[in-house]
């Protein structure tokens, strides 16, 4: 099973 | 007050084919750079940027910086009233709630305005750190549009792996699977047809087929694509505008759970 990363894990707020 | 005039108002109309199935609602900025917007899609897994440059624009005015809220549906809806061939011009008076698509044909014998509603939009402008990617492929525009929709045929995955051999796409499914592997090719006739690969260190993602075929909508802003690749990074899909700027997709990679 794949796990689906979002965007947030890897850019942060600015 | 703000007044951009952009002669070749087919790249605007291009730009919002491109990403208003992606994204529904966006804050489009104004700045004396340009003309940007910065969007996460629902499920926060793709994000778009989008950058036309000011010296891009026939006449640009922007007196002071300013977010506009707008929803990307009605904001296409209009813009298809705009001809191929249309100058259009995006106005808006500070502190209005809503802007103004001018668009004027080419020997100025027909001139319309299309006002639309502006939104409050709560978004979140997430940092891009600059990055060194392990792996960058440009290739013909074309061509990755035809392989995303060939593969999303067989399954819902792309595996994206990029070694000196070549760049391959791969998928599997319920009916059995697919590989589609590019090699280097400089030797074309014209620079977009050619398939350029830099490779750093080999590297594999896996990713959702869905959002790459949703990125392929802007293919005819560009005859090139260029995807970037790092086994730590969301793959950036880029189509360059010409003269003008980008827009660039982003996409977080599935990973084994």
């Amino acid at each position: 099973a794949c796990l689906q990363r979002r965007i947030f894990y890897y850019f942060s707020k600015d | 007050m703000l007044e951009l005039r952009l002669v070749q108002g087919s790249l605007l109309k291009k730009v919002l084919e491109a990403i208003k199935d992606l994204v529904n609602d966006a804050n489009f900025d104004c700045s004396a750079t340009g003309f940007s917007l910065q969007a996460m899609d629902s499920s926060h897994v793709a994000l778009v940027a989008l950058l036309l440059r000011s010296e891009g624009f026939e006449h640009y005015r922007c007196d002071r910086n300013l977010s506009m809220g707008m929803n990307l549906n009605n904001m296409s809806k209009m813009l298809k009233c705009a001809g191929n061939d249309d100058i259009i011009t995006i106005k808006a008076d500070d502190g209005s709630d809503t802007v103004t698509f001018m668009f004027e044909s080419p020997n100025q014998d027909k001139i319309a305005d299309f006002e639309m509603k502006l939104m409050d939009i709560d978004s979140e402008h997430l940092g891009i750190p600059e990055a060194e990617y392990q792996a960058i492929v440009r290739m013909p525009s074309s061509e990755f549009a035809r392989i995303c929709k060939d593969l999303s045929s067989i399954g819902d995955t792309v595996v994206i792996s990029v070694t000196k051999e070549g760049v391959k796409f791969s998928t599997r499914g319920d009916i059995g699977t697919a590989n589609v592997v590019c090699r280097q090719n400089t030797t074309v006739d014209k620079p977009e047809e050619a398939t350029v690969i830099e490779m750093q260190e080999p590297v594999s993602l896996t990713f959702a087929l869905r959002y790459m075929n949703s990125f392929t909508k802007a293919t005819p802003l560009s005859g090139t694509v260029t995807i970037s690749l790092s086994s730590d990074l969301p793959i950036v899909v880029e189509y360059k505008i010409a003269e003008m700027g980008y827009i660039r997709f982003y996409l977080a990679p599935k990973i084994e759970d």
